[in-house]
């Protein structure tokens, strides 16, 4: 998966990807302390591919402790349990479930917004492929905003960006490769190299999306992040991420 | 041109032959119409009287009634009860008769006829009706009662039937005992199926030499539909919509239900034994989450507990035993026995002991009239629906026919649930246990379907109290293509942990295109589905209707919808005449059940359309919060103000 991270304050995109294993969850966003949990559960391509196996967010947990509210969105079904009762709908309909506190609004085969509160909101976008491709699956991609609706133990691969880090980027310079300038970047007391380049975003065009222009950081996000990205392994949907 | 007819010799003993028995019946989204064409010719030299005697669904709609005899043609028309009566006594056709009776077996009523032939002569009948299918415990099932009474040289079933959701399964299960196994043919495509019955005359036989035949049952055949959307399938065609419901992977809401079981003498033997034995397996499906008691009543009303209880091992082992105890004697006090049954879910409703979430049900076993405390029946009606409160759904089961099975309807009606006779019969248990397995999952609560546009008038009943796991609701209407071209629904529902709003777009061009590559397709199947449900719906309104000018209005409605659709109803009968109309016959129709809709497990209410529920609503959505903060001029690019993980 790519990660676009938007830094309001520096007015920046910065970019980096995770690859890891099918089946490993990432926490995205873990707030203790307003209890919201989001993951994301890997699944793989149908099979590797110039010895890679390309990886996809094929499940995504979210979780409002205080609301008692678990969501399960998959490439299948929108699963939303509270206490003991589940109600499944399937990406076929565009409904709306919720209660005063939580709404659920899927738009039929693309879409899924969680609204929190009225305040804070998740956007799901389903990515559907050709069912008989040969390598590649059905996959969703997250969008959430960054706003300052978290606490300030906020954390996860999204959620540790919700209180902007300072950044400076300087020494742009040519690249390796020709249109791919690369730069110097100091973060988190880390100075790194990234890299121009273009990602996408699926909202406005789901098939194609857009290109974002970001900087890249290389070694899965290494320095952007804290910590390394095996660190925010979790082992359940629905976990917390505890910090080290 | 009974000579030319294919088939096999039969015994020519008998002096009536029947050449020629066919049955067909399409069904096309829920919607069946059947023929049944019978051939017979005099091969006596003395006239002979030939019956046509055929069984249909109860609630099935009578459409026309042909008859040839002798090379005189008889032909059928709609006309208002009293208009038919009064030409059928000005021109009575001689040794003919035409008649339509409740029968006492379960769910069918007979259509007779009996004519008089000379020796020689021919005679062909054929009767053609339509009804609706119901999906109970999830399937459909169409019966098609096959009773030649002797055998016939060609005897032909087909149901085909066209589902545009395409079928999920289709069984036809052995009801002949094994005698006709292998003989009926299915094949089965996406979403077509055909189902073909054609036994030999030696298949007939009840045994290799037997003049008698073993074509003497019901053909069944049962089927579901897939299911993709939670929002039902939304049909448009000719001028009218229908809309089916029935979702499914929901968690099933907890129920308080409460048994109200008539224990008075008539109940004694058979009846209050298979209540008993019922009782025991339905105790024993409560879920865990269930509340319940049980209150039996003969001229006394008591109760096993005067509270709900939960359903626990314990409670229900306990509850079995009371059951188990109970001696039928005495009178039939059911005013009492509901309203103490009521006090009872309102008392735990107002104390805060039910689950908000949850429905509350009363379940009425009886079998015979009050004969103790409140007499009259108005008054009866009157106090449940004074004292029942809008969150209580009543269910009425009437045993035998000793008890009055139109106000069980009507006090049911009136209170968010439904009636159904059950037959006081060996099978009384297995009918009792089925009926609560069609009310035992409720998965919704305030069901209501919006079509919010101008282009959409005459909708049926759009508001249901519950949703049953198994069932499904249909509502219908008319949509004038020239406004729009497609119709929107929007359903707004309560399920076991969240409010709920499903909303559908028909696609009418599909569905136009697939019809048409279909000759055995109805094209008028919203139509009559519409008229089905509109008029079942008025039979109901009329019958709880609280002013003789309401009434009226009413009756002149269904009437004049009963001539257009051509269909026989409580208010119509159907004139069949020969050519020079000089010859009369008369079929009326059994005194119906005057209640929403015939097999049909919802009786709901017509509220206005509305939009989509402001709750359901998101605020901000990620689209307008984008749009609001805006691209960055420099690029050509979405607002990147989020973060976002994706896939390249």
């Amino acid at each position: 998966p790519h990660f676009i991270i938007y830094l309001p304050k520096s007015k920046r995109n910065i970019c980096f990807n995770i690859d890891s294993e099918p089946g490993k969850i990432l926490s995205l966003v873990s707030d203790p302390e307003s209890g919201i949990v989001v993951n994301g559960q890997l699944i793989g391509a149908k099979r590797a591919e110039n010895g890679k196996l390309s990886t996809y967010f094929g499940k995504l947990g979210f979780y409002f402790q205080k609301e008692g509210m678990k969501i399960e969105i998959s490439t299948e079904t929108i699963t939303l349990s509270s206490g003991s009762s589940t109600s499944r709908l399937s990406w076929s309909d565009t409904a709306h479930l919720g209660n005063s506190r939580v709404l659920i609004s899927v738009k039929k085969e693309k879409s899924v917004t969680l609204t929190l509160n009225k305040e804070l909101f998740f956007s799901v976008l389903l990515h559907r492929v050709w069912r008989k491709h040969p390598v590649n699956v059905d996959f969703l991609g997250i969008y959430a905003p960054p706003i300052d609706k978290f606490s300030p133990r906020v954390h996860g691969l999204l959620g540790q960006f919700m209180q902007e880090p300072a950044i400076h980027i300087f020494n742009e310079r040519p690249g390796k490769e020709p249109g791919k300038p690369e730069a110097s970047m100091e973060v988190k007391g880390h100075k790194l190299t990234v890299t121009r380049g273009l990602q996408k975003d699926y909202r406005t065009d789901i098939v194609f999306g857009t290109d974002v222009p970001c900087w890249f950081v290389h070694n899965s996000g290494k320095g952007f992040i804290d910590g390394h990205y095996k660190d925010y392994f979790v082992p359940q949907l629905y976990s917390f991420l505890k910090r080290p | 041109s009974l000579p030319e007819e294919s088939g096999e010799e039969t015994d020519t003993v008998d002096p009536v032959t029947l050449y020629s028995y066919k049955v067909q019946s399409t069904i096309t989204s829920r919607v069946a119409t059947t023929t049944i064409q019978s051939k017979l010719v005099n091969n006596s030299p003395l006239p002979q009287s030939v019956v046509f005697d055929v069984q249909i669904p109860k609630g099935a709609f009578i459409s026309n009634f042909t008859m040839t005899v002798n090379g005189m043609t008889f032909t059928s028309s709609i006309k208002e009860k009293t208009v038919g009566r009064a030409l059928y006594s000005q021109a009575r056709a001689k040794g003919k008769t035409a008649g339509w009776v409740r029968s006492r077996t379960l769910d069918m009523e007979n259509f007779n006829t009996e004519v008089n032939i000379p020796p020689g002569a021919k005679v062909q009948f054929e009767l053609h009706y339509q009804e609706v299918k119901w999906r109970k415990l999830g399937s459909y099932e169409h019966k098609i009662h096959l009773q030649p009474g002797k055998l016939a040289k060609h005897l032909e079933v087909n149901v085909w039937i066209i589902e545009p959701q395409g079928m999920r399964f289709l069984h036809v299960p052995d009801t002949f005992e094994g005698h006709f196994q292998g003989v009926p043919v299915i094949s089965k495509g996406q979403q077509k199926a055909h189902v073909s019955f054609k036994p030999t005359v030696a298949q007939q036989r009840k045994c290799p030499n037997c003049t008698e035949t073993a074509v003497n049952g019901e053909l069944v055949v049962m089927y579901d539909v897939n299911r993709e959307e939670k929002a039902g399938e939304l049909e448009v065609f000719n001028g009218y919509f229908v809309h089916f419901f029935a979702p499914e992977n929901l968690d099933p809401i907890p129920k308080n239900i409460l048994f109200v079981i008539d224990v008075s003498g008539s109940m004694w033997g058979i009846k209050m034994k298979q209540t008993v034995e019922a009782m025991k397996t339905i105790l024993d499906d409560l879920r865990t989450d269930d509340q319940f008691s049980v209150v039996d009543f003969n001229h006394n009303v008591r109760t096993w507990r005067n509270d709900l209880v939960s359903a626990t091992k314990t409670q229900i082992a306990d509850a079995k035993r009371y059951i188990e105890k109970i001696q039928p004697s005495g009178g039939t006090n059911i005013n009492e026995a509901l309203l103490r049954a009521i006090f009872i879910l309102n008392e735990a409703s107002n104390m805060g002991l039910l689950n908000p979430d949850s429905v509350s049900l009363i379940i009425l076993v009886s079998d015979g009239d009050p004969t103790v405390g409140e007499l009259k029946l108005s008054k009866i009606q009157k106090n449940v629906k004074q004292s029942i409160q809008d969150n209580i759904s009543l269910f009425s089961l009437g045993i035998g026919f000793d008890v009055d099975y139109d106000f069980l309807k009507r006090l049911s009606n009136e209170n968010r649930g439904i009636a159904q006779r059950i037959y006081g019969n060996q099978d009384t248990s297995s009918q009792l246990k089925k009926f609560y397995n069609q009310v035992s999952t409720p998965l919704l609560r305030n069901v209501q379907f919006n079509y919010p546009q101008a282009s959409v008038t005459d909708v049926t009943q759009n508001n249901f109290h519950n949703y049953f796991g198994g069932s499904e609701i249909v509502v219908a209407g008319k949509f004038d293509p020239s406004k729009l071209t497609e119709v929107q629904s929007i359903i707004t529902a309560t399920s076991a942990n969240t409010e709920l709003v499903l909303e559908t777009l028909s696609q009418m061009d599909d569905l136009e295109e697939f019809l048409s590559k279909d000759k055995h397709a109805d094209p008028d199947f919203t139509k009559k589905l519409w008229a089905y449900l509109t008029i079942n719906q008025l039979l109901a309104e009329r019958s709880l209707a609280p002013t003789a000018a309401i009434k009226r209005k009413i009756t002149k409605t269904i009437l004049q919808m009963s001539l257009d659709h051509h269909i026989v109803t409580p208010l119509t009968a159907m004139v069949i005449e020969n050519d020079a109309g000089d010859e009369r016959m008369l079929a009326d129709s059994p005194p119906q059940d005057h209640s929403c809709c015939s097999g049909a497990l919802y009786y709901g209410t017509k509220v206005a359309s509305g939009p989509i529920p402001s709750w359901a609503n998101p605020s901000p959505t990620p689209m307008s919060a984008m749009l609001a903060v805006g691209a960055k001029p420099l690029e050509s690019t979405p607002p990147t103000h989020l973060n976002q993980v994706e896939n390249d």
